[in-house]
Protein backbone atom coordinates (compact mmCIF):
# COMPACT_ATOMS: atom_id res chain seq x y z
CA UNK A 1 0.00 0.00 0.00
CA UNK A 2 1.24 3.58 -1.00
CA UNK A 3 1.79 5.42 2.78
CA UNK A 4 1.97 8.84 0.77
CA UNK A 5 -1.79 8.58 -0.28
CA UNK A 6 -3.01 7.97 3.44
CA UNK A 7 -1.84 10.63 5.59
CA UNK A 8 -5.00 10.69 6.88
CA UNK A 9 -3.57 11.56 10.85
CA UNK A 10 -3.27 15.23 11.72
CA UNK B 1 -11.57 7.54 13.45
CA UNK B 2 -11.37 5.94 16.48
CA UNK B 3 -12.05 6.77 20.46
CA UNK B 4 -8.42 7.00 21.11
CA UNK B 5 -7.82 9.55 18.16
CA UNK B 6 -10.82 11.41 18.88
CA UNK B 7 -9.21 12.12 21.92
CA UNK B 8 -5.67 12.60 21.39
CA UNK B 9 -6.71 15.49 18.91
CA UNK B 10 -9.36 16.66 21.50
CA UNK B 11 -6.15 17.26 23.98
CA UNK B 12 -4.42 18.72 21.64
CA UNK B 13 -6.44 21.57 21.16
CA UNK B 14 -7.21 21.80 24.53
CA UNK B 15 -3.03 22.37 25.24
CA UNK B 16 -3.57 24.80 22.56
CA UNK B 17 -6.50 26.58 24.80
CA UNK B 18 -4.44 26.33 27.67
CA UNK B 19 -1.11 27.58 26.25
CA UNK B 20 -2.91 30.60 25.54
CA UNK B 21 -5.27 30.87 28.47
CA UNK B 22 -1.87 31.10 30.46
CA UNK B 23 -0.62 33.99 28.23
CA UNK B 24 -3.86 35.41 28.69
CA UNK B 25 -4.03 35.53 32.29
CA UNK B 26 -1.13 36.38 33.06
CA UNK B 27 -0.20 38.67 30.39
CA UNK B 28 3.08 37.21 30.25
CA UNK B 29 4.55 34.46 28.34
CA UNK B 30 7.39 33.68 31.03
CA UNK B 31 8.32 30.10 31.31
CA UNK B 32 7.23 28.85 28.16
CA UNK B 33 9.90 28.14 25.36
CA UNK B 34 9.62 30.61 22.71
CA UNK B 35 12.11 27.83 20.28
CA UNK B 36 9.54 25.29 20.90
CA UNK B 37 6.71 27.03 19.90
CA UNK B 38 8.25 28.38 16.56
CA UNK B 39 9.20 24.51 15.69
CA UNK B 40 5.56 23.47 16.43
CA UNK B 41 4.84 26.44 13.75
CA UNK B 42 7.18 25.02 11.35
CA UNK B 43 5.82 21.58 11.73
CA UNK B 44 2.60 22.73 11.16
CA UNK B 45 3.45 24.50 8.06
CA UNK B 46 5.46 21.92 6.86
CA UNK B 47 3.03 18.75 7.64
CA UNK B 48 -0.11 20.77 6.38
CA UNK B 49 1.15 21.87 2.71
CA UNK B 50 -1.37 19.06 1.50
CA UNK B 51 -4.08 21.83 3.00
CA UNK B 52 -6.26 21.96 0.02
CA UNK B 53 -6.28 17.67 -0.09
CA UNK B 54 -9.80 16.52 0.59
CA UNK B 55 -10.11 14.42 3.59
CA UNK B 56 -12.31 15.68 6.02
CA UNK B 57 -14.14 18.75 7.52
CA UNK B 58 -12.63 18.01 10.75
CA UNK B 59 -9.75 17.40 8.64
CA UNK B 60 -9.30 20.48 7.41
CA UNK B 61 -10.32 22.64 9.61
CA UNK B 62 -8.08 20.95 12.72
CA UNK B 63 -5.12 21.41 9.98
CA UNK B 64 -6.59 25.18 9.71
CA UNK B 65 -6.83 25.82 13.20
CA UNK B 66 -3.06 24.44 13.60
CA UNK B 67 -1.41 26.49 11.54
CA UNK B 68 -3.07 29.48 12.24
CA UNK B 69 -3.18 29.34 16.54
CA UNK B 70 0.44 28.01 16.48
CA UNK B 71 1.80 31.52 14.22
CA UNK B 72 -1.04 33.11 16.98
CA UNK B 73 1.38 32.08 19.34
CA UNK B 74 4.54 33.35 17.63
CA UNK B 75 2.79 37.12 17.70
CA UNK B 76 1.68 36.83 20.92
CA UNK B 77 5.37 35.72 22.35
CA UNK B 78 7.53 37.86 19.88
CA UNK B 79 5.43 40.93 20.01
CA UNK B 80 2.49 41.63 21.82
CA UNK B 81 4.14 40.25 25.07
CA UNK B 82 7.78 40.61 23.94
CA UNK B 83 8.83 42.33 27.52
CA UNK B 84 8.04 39.16 29.31
CA UNK B 85 9.88 36.72 27.47
CA UNK B 86 13.31 36.20 28.39
CA UNK B 87 15.34 34.44 25.56
CA UNK B 88 18.33 34.14 28.28
CA UNK B 89 16.48 30.80 29.81
CA UNK B 90 15.49 29.80 26.48
CA UNK B 91 18.98 28.96 25.08
CA UNK B 92 18.36 25.17 23.49
CA UNK B 93 20.12 25.05 20.14
CA UNK B 94 17.46 24.36 17.26
CA UNK B 95 19.54 24.30 14.63
CA UNK B 96 20.77 20.75 15.42
CA UNK B 97 17.19 19.65 15.63
CA UNK B 98 16.08 21.33 12.46
CA UNK B 99 19.16 20.04 10.53
CA UNK B 100 19.17 16.51 11.96
CA UNK B 101 15.38 16.39 11.00
CA UNK B 102 15.98 17.32 7.87
CA UNK B 103 18.81 14.97 7.08
CA UNK B 104 16.47 12.34 8.71
CA UNK B 105 13.68 12.59 6.31
CA UNK B 106 16.11 13.18 3.52
CA UNK B 107 16.89 9.53 3.96
CA UNK B 108 14.10 7.60 5.83
CA UNK B 109 11.25 8.67 3.66
CA UNK B 110 8.47 6.75 1.92
CA UNK B 111 8.70 8.57 -1.23
CA UNK B 112 11.61 11.06 -2.21
CA UNK B 113 9.19 14.01 -3.26
CA UNK B 114 9.03 17.37 -1.95
CA UNK B 115 5.96 17.09 -0.31
CA UNK B 116 6.56 13.59 1.30
CA UNK B 117 10.26 14.53 2.61
CA UNK B 118 8.69 17.82 4.38
CA UNK B 119 5.53 15.73 5.55
CA UNK B 120 8.75 13.55 6.88
CA UNK B 121 10.70 16.03 8.45
CA UNK B 122 7.67 17.46 10.06
CA UNK B 123 6.72 14.35 11.74
CA UNK B 124 10.39 13.97 12.69
CA UNK B 125 10.44 17.58 14.11
CA UNK B 126 7.38 17.18 16.25
CA UNK B 127 8.88 14.39 18.11
CA UNK B 128 11.94 16.69 19.38
CA UNK B 129 9.67 20.16 19.28
CA UNK B 130 9.17 19.91 23.40
CA UNK B 131 12.90 19.78 23.81
CA UNK B 132 13.48 23.23 24.11
CA UNK B 133 10.69 23.94 26.78
CA UNK B 134 11.97 20.49 28.20
CA UNK B 135 15.40 22.11 28.40
CA UNK B 136 13.93 25.50 29.99
CA UNK B 137 12.13 23.55 32.81
CA UNK B 138 15.21 21.71 33.92
CA UNK B 139 17.05 25.17 34.00
CA UNK B 140 14.40 26.80 36.12
CA UNK B 141 13.51 23.82 38.19
CA UNK B 142 9.98 24.67 38.53
CA UNK B 143 6.95 25.77 36.29
CA UNK B 144 3.35 27.22 36.61
CA UNK B 145 0.95 25.38 37.42
CA UNK B 146 -1.02 26.20 34.50
CA UNK B 147 2.09 25.53 32.02
CA UNK B 148 2.52 22.26 33.32
CA UNK B 149 -1.16 21.48 32.59
CA UNK B 150 0.01 22.86 29.50
CA UNK B 151 2.56 20.39 28.89
CA UNK B 152 0.28 17.21 30.37
CA UNK B 153 -2.20 17.92 27.79
CA UNK B 154 0.22 18.11 25.34
CA UNK B 155 1.81 14.99 26.33
CA UNK B 156 -1.64 13.22 26.87
CA UNK B 157 -2.68 13.56 23.13
CA UNK B 158 1.03 11.86 21.96
CA UNK B 159 0.19 9.20 24.57
CA UNK B 160 -3.22 8.71 23.46
CA UNK B 161 -2.17 8.54 19.79
CA UNK B 162 0.56 5.77 20.59
CA UNK B 163 -3.30 3.66 21.53
CA UNK B 164 -4.47 4.70 18.74
CA UNK B 165 -1.80 3.64 16.44
CA UNK B 166 -2.51 -0.32 18.40
CA UNK B 167 -5.71 0.10 17.62
CA UNK B 168 -5.37 0.83 14.19
CA UNK B 169 -3.09 -2.08 13.79
CA UNK B 170 -5.34 -4.39 15.02
CA UNK B 171 -8.87 -3.02 13.00
CA UNK B 172 -7.41 -1.96 10.12
CA UNK B 173 -4.33 -3.42 9.79
CA UNK B 174 -2.63 0.52 9.31
CA UNK B 175 0.98 0.18 9.49
CA UNK B 176 2.82 3.74 9.41
CA UNK B 177 6.60 2.81 10.63
CA UNK B 178 8.02 6.46 10.83
CA UNK B 179 5.00 7.97 12.73
CA UNK B 180 5.24 4.95 15.20
CA UNK B 181 9.00 5.10 15.81
CA UNK B 182 8.75 9.06 15.95
CA UNK B 183 5.58 9.25 18.12
CA UNK B 184 7.45 6.46 20.60
CA UNK B 185 10.20 9.05 20.99
CA UNK B 186 8.06 11.85 21.42
CA UNK B 187 6.02 10.24 23.88
CA UNK B 188 8.72 8.84 25.93
CA UNK B 189 10.41 12.57 26.08
CA UNK B 190 7.25 13.40 28.56
CA UNK B 191 7.84 10.67 31.06
CA UNK B 192 9.94 12.20 33.59
CA UNK B 193 7.77 15.12 33.52
CA UNK B 194 4.38 12.76 33.52
CA UNK B 195 6.28 11.40 36.92
CA UNK B 196 7.06 14.55 38.57
CA UNK B 197 3.40 16.24 37.51
CA UNK B 198 1.95 13.01 38.97
CA UNK B 199 3.69 13.46 41.91
CA UNK B 200 3.66 17.29 42.55
CA UNK B 201 0.63 18.88 40.37
CA UNK B 202 -1.81 16.57 41.22
CA UNK B 203 -1.31 16.76 44.77
CA UNK B 204 -1.77 19.85 45.26
CA UNK B 205 2.04 21.00 44.72
CA UNK B 206 3.96 23.25 42.94
CA UNK B 207 6.16 21.82 40.18
CA UNK B 208 9.16 21.91 41.48
CA UNK B 209 12.07 19.43 39.76
CA UNK B 210 13.83 17.31 42.67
Amino acid sequence: KDKTKDHDEL
Amino acid sequence: MNFFRLTADLMHLLSIFVLLLKIQKTRSCSGISFKTQLLYAVVFVTRYLDLLKWISLYNTLMKIFFIASSIYILYLMKIKFRATYDPSQDTFRIEFLLGACLLLALVFNYTFTFIEVLWTFSIYLEAVAILPQLFMLSRTGEAETITTHYLFALGAYRGLYLLNWIWRFYTEHHIDWIVWVAGAIQTALYSDFFYIYYKKVLHGQKFELP
